[in-house]
């Protein structure tokens, strides 16, 4: 894209083209790019190359967390408690197998519990994830009450003195109505095992997504809260930029990212590498 | 929507009097905004803009009492237009029983799909066989087992430990020696940029000839869609395309992007996460969703 290059008008149409493609987003792709040239014309940039390395800190800055790790934080007395959501197919279930796994290698006692009682199968799917993660999981018959899942599994883990419930829903899209209620009822049953809310609430998007990411953000963020995104399947072709407009509108941070199916395929999210892989 | 965004622009315009070229660019601006934000490919809308410019420049649009209106309208026929597809329904062989193969990314819904395919089959009294070759997800051969209970159709496996072409013309002969009519293969999600995974879906189509192959893309896809598109359609021979998820509220531009790009037909929408979920695809209803 740029090697030993002057700027000039067709690079900043090159930066925009390119964060179109990568799901950015049209008007916030602009955004960006009318912010560089003016960054540029201050700091008199006419070298390519320098112009690609502002545009890589311009997007990191913004993806940056305002607290220091994006790694999921415990709360001050044991069980701490993760609520997995999101709409259909995103990653959620594999999300938790990796999840529980890299907490494992850290040494803490993780318990998953099976709230997905309605797709077929989603229940021995978190049970093999369960085995292979070395986690414990509590599951009732497919078609029983998510929240009743979700407060057993709070109870088993006061009792067995797990550290992390992750808490694995059904996808979902934000536009029924009657399963987001599902969704927040399950929170409130959270609230009322542990007294608190979930420490966790995280929201995960497929890479592939266009657009529709930020509606799923903003529902999904009204209904439970979010406090943290995982993007999964980011070792595809898409870029997964709809972040950008994720964190700049509603601010909440990018905790991990998803680069395969294996039970090792999550790493904490790095706004510079992020940045980086953006313009590549 | 972008009946909204081009009145306001031409009213802004016409106080001026007669339009100019500079106008209609700026009504073409706006037209580009609303396919780029509604997921259309950068590349397809750049095409598509290029490809309706002439006609809004036309006699139609300088004479018209809401220009804005008109821009619509000639946006909205050449959606339609590209849309639409000369082949809505699914192939069948000629003898018995025939070969429907699903492929595409992870999570995109092809087990549900597999699942939509079978009911409407054997609602319609023919005699329709699921097919499981993903050796690969926790539980996936369980999940097609289910769905197969829930439809009321037959299910074959043979397990995750053999070769997914190797199941698939096991599944052909099991049809053929117990006269059912049509043989669903679902398989593994897989990305196209994994070699390995694309030898295998390759395999599998080599081992049964389909006579209709599908690809199932999530109608939420973004720019990716002509990449995914592309690949799977230089690596096995697609017979037409499966959008799902259209029950949400993506604007569905990757329908553009991949009609553009691939020329396939789409066959079908899948419209919710019940097996009765599954529509004909509309190119009018597409059209309207991605002008927002
Ligand atoms: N390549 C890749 N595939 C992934 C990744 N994360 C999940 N997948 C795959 O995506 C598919 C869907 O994953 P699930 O974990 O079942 O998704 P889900 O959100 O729980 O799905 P529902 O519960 O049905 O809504 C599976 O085939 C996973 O193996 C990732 O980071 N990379
Ligand atoms: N709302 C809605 N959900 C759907 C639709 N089609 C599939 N789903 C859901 O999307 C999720 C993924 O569906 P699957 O059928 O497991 O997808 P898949 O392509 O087989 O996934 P892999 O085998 O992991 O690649 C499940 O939660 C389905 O219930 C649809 O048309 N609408
Ligand atoms: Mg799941
Ligand atoms: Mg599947």
């Amino acid at each position: 894209l740029t090697g030993g290059r002057q700027v000039d008008e067709g690079l900043f149409d090159e930066l925009e083209e390119l964060l179109i493609e990568a799901d950015v987003g049209p008007g916030l792709a602009a955004e960006l790019v009318a912010e560089l040239r003016r960054e540029a014309e201050s700091q008199h940039i006419t070298d390519a190359d320098a112009l690609r390395d502002l545009m890589r800190s311009q997007v990191a800055t913004l993806l940056r967390a305002e607290t220091g790790t994006p790694e999921i934080v415990p709360g001050p007395t044991p069980p701490s408690v993760l609520l997995v959501v999101g709409v259909n197919g995103t990653g959620k279930t594999t999300t938790i197998g990796k999840l529980a796994h890299l907490l494992r290698k850290q040494g803490r006692r993780v318990l998953l519990a099976a709230a997905d009682t309605f797709r077929a199968a989603a229940i021995d799917q978190l049970q093999i994830w369960a085995e292979r993660a070395r986690a414990d999981i509590v599951r009732h018959q497919e078609g029983s009450d998510p929240g009743a899942v979700a407060f057993d599994a709070i109870e088993a883990a006061k009792a067995r003195g797990a550290d992390w419930v992750i808490i694995d829903t059904a996808g979902r899209l934000h536009t029924k109505s009657g399963l987001m209620r599902e969704l927040e009822k399950v929170q409130r049953v959270c609230r009322r095992a542990t007294g608190r809310d979930p420490e966790e609430v995280l929201l995960v998007l497929d890479a592939t997504t266009g657009q529709n990411a930020l509606r799923q953000a903003e529902v999904f963020g009204e209904a439970v809260g979010l406090t943290g995104v995982v993007v999964a399947k980011l070792d595809g072709t898409a870029k997964g930029g709809i972040v950008l407009g994720i964190k700049k509108r509603f601010g909440i941070p990018i905790r991990y990212v998803g680069t395969g199916e294996g039970i090792d395929d999550l790493a904490p999210f790095s706004p510079e590498e992020f940045a980086h892989a953006l313009f590549e | 929507g972008l009946s909204e965004k081009l009145s306001a622009t031409f009213k802004k315009l016409r106080s001026r009097g007669r339009l100019t070229e500079a106008d209609i660019s700026a009504a073409l601006r706006e037209v580009r905004m609303a396919l780029l934000e509604a997921d259309v490919s950068f590349q397809v809308v750049k095409d598509f803009t290029n490809a309706i410019k002439e006609q809004a420049l036309g006699e139609e649009v300088a004479k018209a009492l809401s220009p804005g209106q008109q821009v619509v309208k000639i946006v909205h026929t050449e959606l339609v237009r590209l849309l639409g597809s000369d082949a809505t329904g699914l192939a069948t062989a000629e003898t018995p029983p025939t070969i429907i193969l699903l492929a595409g990314l992870q999570g995109s819904g092809k087990t549900t799909m597999a699942g939509k395919l079978a009911r409407m089959m054997a609602k319609r009294g023919g005699t329709p066989l699921l097919v499981a070759t993903d050796t690969r997800r926790p539980a996936a051969i369980r999940q097609l087992e289910v769905v197969a209970e829930q439809v009321g159709v037959p299910f074959f496996q043979m397990g995750d430990q053999l070769e997914p072409a190797r199941i698939a013309a096991a599944a052909v002969s099991h049809a053929r020696s117990h006269n059912l009519d049509t043989v669903i293969i679902d398989t593994a999600g897989r990305l196209h940029t994994d070699a390995e995974m694309m030898d295998e879906i390759r395999a599998v189509h080599q081992a049964v000839s389909p006579h209709e192959t599908l690809l199932v893309l999530d109608s939420l896809t973004g720019q990716d869609a002509v990449n995914v598109a592309t690949e799977f359609c230089g690596t096995v021979d697609v017979d037409g395309v499966v959008l799902t998820k259209l029950d949400g509220d993506a604007r569905g531009g990757a329908a553009l992007s991949l009609r553009a790009v691939t020329g396939k037909p789409i066959k079908f929408a899948g419209v919710g996460e019940k097996f009765d979920a599954l529509e004909t695809f509309h190119p009018e209803r597409i059209a309207s969703r991605i002008l927002g």
